[in-house]
């Protein structure tokens, strides 16, 4: 799956998913990634966000709806995605899931929730002064 | 130095960040930019998790699924269990600009797109014919399938549902990790 952020030189957010689900689903099974707040979620205003893991779990959540809202309420980025995570933990302390977050002023961030098999989550980033990609990565909580 | 503009997105998938960033700094919206980031990945299958050719369901079909959010406006398009349509977020954008609803899923999606000029084709690959079939081979396994006999952790279907839930409680919300099949 891909969940991708943008904002434009003014601060315009758009946020988008593409996937193909989870492998040997149940035909007609659909995960977070359509769902708008769980998948990702926009607001100029504020920022965006984009989820990516386990569908299933995660769509319970709408942690890309929950990390704008964090920051709209204040947070940065990072601590937003962290406090998205951190709340679906509460309920399923070992999931397997991720999110990245944006704000409109170009600050970024992500977090993820650590799982067997799954204890970093890497991400990519273009942003101003770059000329290729930058590959990031972050420490599961 | 300026932070804006930016994109970022999930995974090391860089020909989709370059993909969109190359729309943001011709002068382009965001909403362009996301959407042609996430049709790259399509177009390169991503990891296996993105477009035709990945994640065969328990039936061997590869479906796509697709959102595109404009924070500005806040409209937004979304398509799932797309059938035989490669450009799912472009399906997704069509929805968000052809209609005044904001999700269409299955077969009535698939006939959407074909109106809005879409191609139709064929999503199976080798690659997920090789999925699908060590799957079967594997009687089925890994499965989603809960409370069902026969037991869907040894068996393959046709599934019936059990007349009692197994200790009586729906399946619990902690599930096996399988960090190659992601949403």
């Amino acid at each position: 799956t891909i969940g991708m952020i943008g904002v434009d030189k003014n601060g315009n957010v758009a946020t988008g998913t593409s996937t193909n689900g989870a492998s040997h689903k149940i035909p007609g099974r659909v995960g977070d990634s359509p769902v708008i707040g769980a998948g990702a979620y926009a607001d100029s205003s504020v920022g965006g966000a984009a989820a990516t893991g386990d569908g299933d779990t995660m769509m319970r959540f709408l942690p890309s709806y929950q990390a704008v809202e964090n920051m709209r309420m204040g947070a940065d980025p990072t601590s937003a995605c962290q406090k998205a995570i951190a709340r679906i933990q509460k309920h399923v302390p070992v999931f397997f899931g991720a999110i990245v977050c944006a704000n409109k002023t170009g600050s970024y961030g992500a977090a993820c929730g650590k799982a067997p098999g799954f204890s970093q989550f890497h991400y990519t980033v273009f942003k101003p002064g770059r000329s290729q990609p930058l590959d990031e990565v972050v420490d599961c909580l | 130095q300026p932070t804006l503009p930016l994109v970022i997105n999930t995974w090391p998938f860089r020909s989709a960040t370059q993909a969109a960033w190359n729309v943001l700094a011709a002068g382009r919206s965001a909403l362009d930019a996301v959407e042609r980031g996430c049709t790259q990945c399509e177009i390169d299958q991503c990891d296996g998790s993105v477009g035709y050719g990945g994640s065969p369901d328990e039936s061997g079909e590869t479906t796509l699924d697709a959102m595109i959010m404009d924070g500005s406006t806040m409209k937004a398009g979304a398509v799932a269990n797309l059938r035989r349509i490669k450009n799912a977020i472009g399906v997704a954008r069509a929805v968000m600009e052809h209609t005044k609803h904001t999700f269409l899923v299955g077969e009535s999606a698939s006939l959407f797109a074909e109106s809005m000029g879409f191609v139709c084709e064929d999503l199976t690959t080798n690659r997920s014919l090789s999925i699908y079939s060590k799957w079967l081979e594997q009687h089925c396994q890994p499965n989603f399938r809960t409370n069902v006999t026969p037991d869907p952790e040894k068996s393959c279907g046709p599934y019936k549902p059990l007349k009692e839930l197994k200790n009586g409680k729906p399946p619990s919300l902690q599930k096996a990790v399988d960090v190659h099949s992601h949403d």
